[in-house]
């Protein structure tokens, strides 16, 4: 499974509709500081609704949905498709939030809950993983992180 | 189960040390389990050794033995269940140039298995890549994307 | 003394907005006491927005836009009081070549008031050193420590 | 008042007695992960006796002394000099420890407590200052330090 295509419209930094096509094998992101690099990253983990929401830079509406510049007026929705590629297959998560707080999501464009997405992503082996997405700064803390992190990350291997 | 993840966790240990032997041209590492009576409670330890030195507390390690280090775990966890994509934000800033190299090929070795995405300011990283994004930011606040043309244009961006 | 504390504190705050215009080439940013009634014992609170962007929480901001940040504080401190030597272990790891060179400008331009030793894997700081070691470990745990000659060996280390 | 010098012995990676002449102006220490760049640091922020000594990757007499490789047994004593220029005068501060524990704190080659040491710091503007030693990986953490942390800095400046 991988990833084919990310389309980010209204979260974070991202106010111009933005798609981005992924393809197999390795992709570099580049860019001054503060262009959003990282925001990418925020993307997929928001979309994909995982556990780490909480640690995801500021996950209240108000941080996630794009807030406005001089020129431009805070938006107001967020709205994230990643589309994963399985073999044949094609999944298409979606989640939109709104700055009233109400949230969707969408499995190839049908509404569901989050546990449906996580289920569905579950048995293609992708879940809430979190060992294959590595947060800006958390590699150098990683060694001491506790023990039960260390265990929580081979089960979700295992 | 207790099985199953004594399994996985047996077969990581040996990855890890193998891994770690590879991104650090030799030494040692291993795995331990905090609580050997209740495997399925337990907390796992992770002891590091690189080539030459003594075993030491890992808080003692070097910024860059750290890094190194942590990502042999992740790639230890691949070897045993391959992540179908890799998403990797700036693991690279404390590697010096070996070690940086060493991890890179690690990384192209197993990218048939595992779709990597990863953000870095580093030109060695740039170089391996099959395909480059760029953010920019010409207007405050809002994202600009654009894909850089490997070939000629890779050569510019490597000056 | 409150009086010593207040003189201080409201002297920094104001190079701290300076020194953060100057890193980010625009901007504000600025301090603040989290309990004005009992300054003595009150806490200090950083708010800090880049050029055209709107002001948020500082974990909003990225990661290269955090050290800058904190840099700004640093030689904000450094304006009110110079510091007699100043020691830096890779501070500059996240910081794009931009920023990278506006905070070495600024390093430069106080040399002659504070003594600054850094650690740094990056190519365009040590270009700004009078000085350069270099530390190797031919036999592991044992660290051998040789001087750069600046100049004709200085060339050779910016390939 | 500047670094004149720094002579380290035992120290941590410091087998061999090392002496660095440092001068004024801007001096840059590079070389491979692991060589010993931190533990020059270290061996400053040590000799300095400081608060920081908790932070200190280790502040057990085992951790702090050299403990030997395949050709080199343990040493039993770590000694580190800094030699400091104040106008025409020098300081010479000197901190040993050994094995055992005892710990030794010189000043101009008279014993004196840490106490003296700091003290007399103090008087030329050094002391505990934390204010101008970042240590690697600090940077990044700075902003969401506690803000009666950063008060402490402004205080120290102060
Ligand atoms: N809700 C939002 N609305 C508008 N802009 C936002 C929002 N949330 C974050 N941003 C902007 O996104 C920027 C951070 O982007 P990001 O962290 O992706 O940068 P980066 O490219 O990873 O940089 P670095 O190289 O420094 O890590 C911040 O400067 C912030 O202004
Ligand atoms: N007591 C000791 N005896 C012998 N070696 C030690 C001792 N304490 C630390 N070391 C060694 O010092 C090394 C760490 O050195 P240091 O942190 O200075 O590296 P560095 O040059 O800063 O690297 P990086 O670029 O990765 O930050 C460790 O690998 C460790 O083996
Ligand atoms: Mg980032
Ligand atoms: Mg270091």
């Amino acid at each position: 499974m991988f990833i084919k295509k990310l389309e980010i419209h209204g979260f974070k930094s991202f106010q111009k509709r933005t798609k981005i096509v992924f393809h197999p094998g390795i992709t570099a992101i580049i860019g001054p500081n503060g262009t959003g690099k990282s925001n990418i990253v925020d993307s997929i983990l928001w979309v994909l609704g995982g556990k780490r929401l909480k640690s995801l830079r500021g996950e209240r509406s108000d941080d996630i949905i794009f807030n406005g510049n001089t020129n431009h007026p805070p938006m107001s929705m967020a709205d994230v498709t990643l589309s994963l590629g399985h073999e044949d297959e094609e999944l298409n998560i979606n989640h939109r939030v709104f700055r009233s707080g109400e949230s969707e999501y969408r499995l190839n464009s049908k509404t569901v809950r989050l546990k449906d997405i996580q289920d569905t992503l579950w048995k293609k082996s992708v879940g809430e993983k979190d060992y294959f997405i590595i947060e800006q700064g958390s590699i150098g803390l990683f060694l001491s992180s506790k023990p039960i992190e260390k265990r929580v990350l081979l089960e979700e291997a295992a | 189960s207790k099985a199953q993840f004594l399994k996985a966790f047996q077969e990581v240990n040996k990855n890890f040390n193998e891994v770690f032997s590879l991104l650090f041209n030799g030494g040692h590492a291993e795995l331990n389990l905090t609580d050997l009576n209740q495997p399925l409670e337990s907390g796992i330890e992770i002891t590091a050794q690189p080539p030459g030195k003594k075993l030491q507390r890992m808080s003692l390690l070097s910024g860059g033995e750290k890094s190194l280090t942590s990502l042999a775990f992740f790639f230890a966890l691949f070897r045993y269940k391959p992540a179908p994509f890799c998403i990797l934000d700036e693991v690279d800033a404390a590697l010096d140039d070996i070690n940086l190299g060493r991890f890179l090929s690690l990384m192209k070795k197993i990218k048939n298995q595992t779709q990597f995405i990863i953000i870095t300011h580093n030109f060695k990283t740039m170089e391996v890549a099959d395909y480059i994004y760029g953010t920019t930011m010409p207007e405050p606040s809002i994202t600009s994307i654009y894909s850089v043309k490997l070939g000629k244009d890779k050569e510019r961006i490597q000056e």
